[in-house]
């Protein structure tokens, strides 16, 4: 990993005497060599490498006994800062049907995630409605019915177009007392433009407590741009971080959270609809750090 | 001498990041640069076309080593299996469904095995598609063992004298033990069922996927010997670069890249057009 990597860079240039910023640049490049291939974006990459840079060069490095180990700890601590050491709730609406919608590219996990966020809601003692507004993909409500189903939650299949669904939903949370809503859309690209602005008419007929995007954590340089453009369209509040049960090191999550400043709220760990965790920056750091 | 080495140096590292950018990781890009380095001179660095022909030579080269497997139907009338695996939502049931039209236009007659048992509406799905192209669907009820599927299947593209089968399986994780095992399961049971006939193993793979896509490549090459890949969702913004470091590595073709969600978005991989796309 990058602590062995850094105590060879420090091995050999220990030999000629003192540290010196010159010396840390080498360091900086394992860093740099790590992070890409943890897959955060290249650019991301960059600016974060600046801010390790500043404190690299200062004297808890240089005139460190391990300095390789001092590097990781900044490392580590820059990763946790950016990657939001305080946690955010989902946001909640007490009086009326609260929407909490699901977006993202195709497969990434959304309408998993929406079933696992009606069951950790329901553990908190809300009573969700999930709501199919997946009118294109085969058999996505059907998926959708099958999950809420085993969970014993209410799921609601319209017919219509996506927002037709979404508004005929509201309805009936109201009528029956649910709440919140989990709007559970199609996968669509974020430079389909018409698909785009099919999420920003549902946004706007709804008005969603939160915006979620469902992101996938072996996403490679590609999610700066999906990332940025769902933010700049529809102002998400925050992302899930899915298939972390694999091992892909999830640069991602440092890329999307450091290009947007929104935070991941939740991570999917598996298959099942228990595998829902609370973002936890400190995991992840280790992780990308590998 | 001066003006080359202000021209070269920005450039390279102009065209580094680019590769990294379009997920060819920073070990791959560093080599392509370093061969960059070995085969132009001083005074050539400075042209960026030249410098660009040269890279795309290089990546051509890795992805022209190997050529994709044969597709249409198998001169001695057995049926072409095709068993489809991958991570989960990798676009593997729009593949197949894709790839099932392709074939029924060329005149093939489809069997399509719903061998994802799993997860939940994936035989729904499935059968949505089956009913689209025209390709009939093999398949138990949910939760049956994924074998016993394709068992089935095999029998009824032999009885039926299908000239294609193509099987769907559930996504799934390289890092679980059982799941890879259930994989290998399948894949004796297709070699032991049909030894000697046309058997393809194509992973599918999205292109947005990072570095991890290697490993992913790795595993499944390892647990059962992939014959080919299918590269998902090149419609989007990502390069799916990855691609070239497993063509690298492991030697596996490139069979087909998906373009999209509909029946008619599955293209035949055309080293030239993915290579140019990298430098748009
Ligand atoms: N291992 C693992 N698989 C997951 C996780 N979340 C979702 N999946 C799987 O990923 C695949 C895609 O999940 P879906 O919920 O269908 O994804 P989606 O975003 O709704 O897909 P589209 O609606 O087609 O865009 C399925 O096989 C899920 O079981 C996770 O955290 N871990
Ligand atoms: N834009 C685009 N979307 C695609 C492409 N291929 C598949 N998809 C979409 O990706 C999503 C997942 O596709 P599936 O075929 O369900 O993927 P899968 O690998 O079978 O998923 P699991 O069985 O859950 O592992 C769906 O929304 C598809 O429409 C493609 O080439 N381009
Ligand atoms: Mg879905
Ligand atoms: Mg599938």
């Amino acid at each position: 990993g990058l602590a062995e990597r850094l105590a060879l860079v420090f091995k050999r240039l220990r030999g000629h005497g003192r540290l010196t910023e010159e010396n840390i640049i080498e360091a900086l490049r394992e860093v740099r060599l790590a992070l890409l291939e943890a897959d955060v974006n290249f650019k991301v990459v960059k600016g974060f490498i600046e801010r390790v840079r500043e404190r690299a060069v200062g004297r808890e490095v240089l005139e460190s006994l391990t300095p390789g180990q001092q590097v990781v700890k900044v490392v580590y601590e820059e990763l946790v800062g950016v990657l939001g050491s305080t946690r955010v709730p989902l946001a909640y609406a007490q009086d009326s049907p609260s929407a909490l919608m699901l977006v993202g590219l195709h497969g990434s996990g959304k309408t998993t995630t929406a079933a696992k966020l009606g069951r950790w809601l329901l553990s908190e003692g809300r009573s969700p409605l999930l709501v199919a507004a997946d009118q294109t993909r085969p058999a996505a409500r059907e998926q959708l019915q099958i999950l809420g189903n085993s969970l014993g939650l209410p799921v609601f299949v319209g017919t219509g177009t996506s927002l037709q669904v979404c508004q005929e939903s509201r309805a009936v949370a109201k009528e029956r007392g649910h709440n919140p809503l989990i709007l559970d859309t199609s996968g669509r690209l974020h430079v389909d433009e018409p698909l785009m602005q099919e999420l920003v008419a549902i946004k706007q007929a709804m008005c969603p407590a939160e915006i979620l995007m469902v992101a996938d954590a072996m996403t490679g340089q590609d999610a700066v741009n999906s990332a940025l453009r769902f933010d700049a369209d529809l102002g998400l509040t925050g992302f899930v971080l899915t298939k972390l049960d694999g091992d892909a090191r999830g640069g991602a999550a440092l890329s999307i959270r450091s290009v947007t400043g929104k935070p991941i709220k939740f991570v999917g760990v598996g298959e099942k609809l228990d595998a829902l965790e609370p973002f936890h920056p400190d995991r992840m750091a280790s992780r990308i750090l590998g | 001498l001066f003006a080359a080495n202000a021209g070269s140096a920005p450039t390279l590292e102009a065209l580094e990041e680019l590769l990294i950018a379009a997920d060819l990781g920073p070990i791959v890009a560093g080599q392509i640069i370093a061969a960059l380095h070995q085969r132009l001179g001083r005074r050539d660095l400075k042209e960026l076309r030249h410098v660009e022909e040269t890279v795309k030579e290089e990546i051509l080269s890795v992805l022209k080593a190997t050529t994709p497997p044969p597709l249409s139907a198998d001169p001695d009338a057995r049926p072409r299996v095709f068993l489809f695996l991958g991570v989960n939502g990798s676009g593997k049931t729009t593949t197949i469904g894709k790839f099932a039209k392709r074939l029924i236009d060329e005149g093939g007659k489809v069997i399509v095995a719903g061998a994802d048992t799993f997860r939940a509406a994936a035989i729904e799905q499935l059968q949505v598609w089956g009913k689209r192209v025209g390709a009939h669907v093999v398949c138990h009820q949910a939760g049956a063992d994924p074998s016993a599927v394709v068992f089935d299947a095999l029998q009824a593209a032999v009885a039926r004298q299908a000239t294609h089968l193509l099987i769907d399986t559930a996504g799934r994780l390289h890092t679980k033990r059982n799941l890879m095992e259930e994989l290998k399961k399948i894949h004796r049971v297709i070699s032991r069922q049909m030894p000697g006939a046309p058997y393809e193993r194509f992973m599918v793979l999205d292109a947005t996927s990072g570095l991890n896509a290697l490993a992913q490549a790795r595993e499944f090459h390892d647990a059962v010997g992939l014959t080919g890949l299918v590269l998902t969702k090149l419609d989007g913004t990502a390069k799916g670069g990855i691609v070239v470091a497993i063509a690298q590595h492991l030697k596996v073709p490139i069979a087909f890249v998906g373009l999209g969600e509909g029946l008619d978005d599955l293209q035949p991989f055309s080293p030239e057009a993915f290579t140019d796309a990298l430098f748009v």
